[in-house]
């Protein structure tokens, strides 16, 4: 089965 | 001051409803453009953007950026104390502590007046802006609720994958598996039930089908949803406003 990432890993918080 | 008067209280109404779900606490950030939101959900996977243009109201005025930090489950609770088609103002001043809501049915000369305590609300604010998205599909939001909630009941995850001509949608669990494909078309009659594909490069991705149920229930907000992917970035879900937007962005699952 797959794990779910998170946004944080994506995203700059401003 | 803010004093934000929708025609039809249904609208605001139905946008709450839309994302009172999946996220709870939320700043309403007002300025002259009209009122716009971000918030992400408590597991740190969806993320939740809300743009309702002045055009969406039948009158708007903002003298000063203002935010409105509300518990949604309280806002909602006074919001259904209103008739859909009322008329309903929000009124703030500038540096407010609670948010009126005043909904006037101008055929019964009945006018109602609610008071919701605000909160201030710690919240980061993610950059989502500039994405390049691999592919954008446009369809039915209809159409796309109905294939999330049939394959919500066999799999936890929904695997999406697009070529050229195919949107399909498919979902592996213990009791089999199912999917869904979705050819782009044309509807000259309804435009509405058309489905669009644009790709720049093939997509293969696989989503947690609680979010994506999360995701439906801005459905109602408009009758097409436009989806865009990439396999670099979380997925964009977006129902159109007359004037601005329901977003949502969710993060894939991976293999490790």
């Amino acid at each position: 089965s797959k794990d779910q990432t998170k946004l944080a890993q994506y995203y700059v918080r401003v | 001051m803010l004093e934000a008067k929708f025609e039809e209280a249904s609208l605001f109404k139905k946008v709450i409803d839309s994302f009172k779900d999946c996220v709870q606490l939320v700043n309403f950030n007002c300025s002259e453009h009209g009122i716009a939101a971000q918030a992400v959900d408590d597991s740190r996977v969806l993320l939740v953007s809300l743009s309702i243009g002045t055009e969406s109201f039948q009158d708007f005025r903002c003298d000063r950026n203002v935010t409105l930090g509300a518990d949604l489950s309280s806002l909602s609770k006074i919001l259904r104390c209103g008739n859909n088609n009322d008329n309903l103002t929000l009124i703030a001043d500038d540096t407010p502590d609670s948010l009126l809501l005043l909904f006037e049915d101008t055929k019964k000369d009945r006018i109602s007046e609610y008071s919701l305590k605000l909160m201030d609300i710690d919240a980061d604010f993610l950059d989502i802006e500039g994405m390049q998205y691999d592919t954008t599909i446009t369809m039915p939001s209809a159409e796309f609720a109905k294939v999330v909630r049939d394959l919500n009941q066999l799999s936890d995850s929904l695997n999406i994958l697009v070529t050229k001509d195919t949107v399909k949608f498919v979902a592996e669990g213990d009791i089999g598996s199912g999917s869904v494909i979705v050819k782009p078309h044309t509807d000259m009659d309804k435009p509405d039930d058309s489905v669009k594909v644009e790709l720049d490069k093939p997509v293969d991705l696989t989503f947690g089908s609680k979010y994506l149920l999360d995701i439906i229930k801005g459905a109602g907000l408009s009758n097409q949803i436009t989806i865009k992917l990439s396999s670099e970035t979380p997925a964009l879900f977006e129902f159109g406003l007359q004037s601005g937007y329901l977003q949502f962005f969710l993060a894939p699952k991976f293999n490790e």
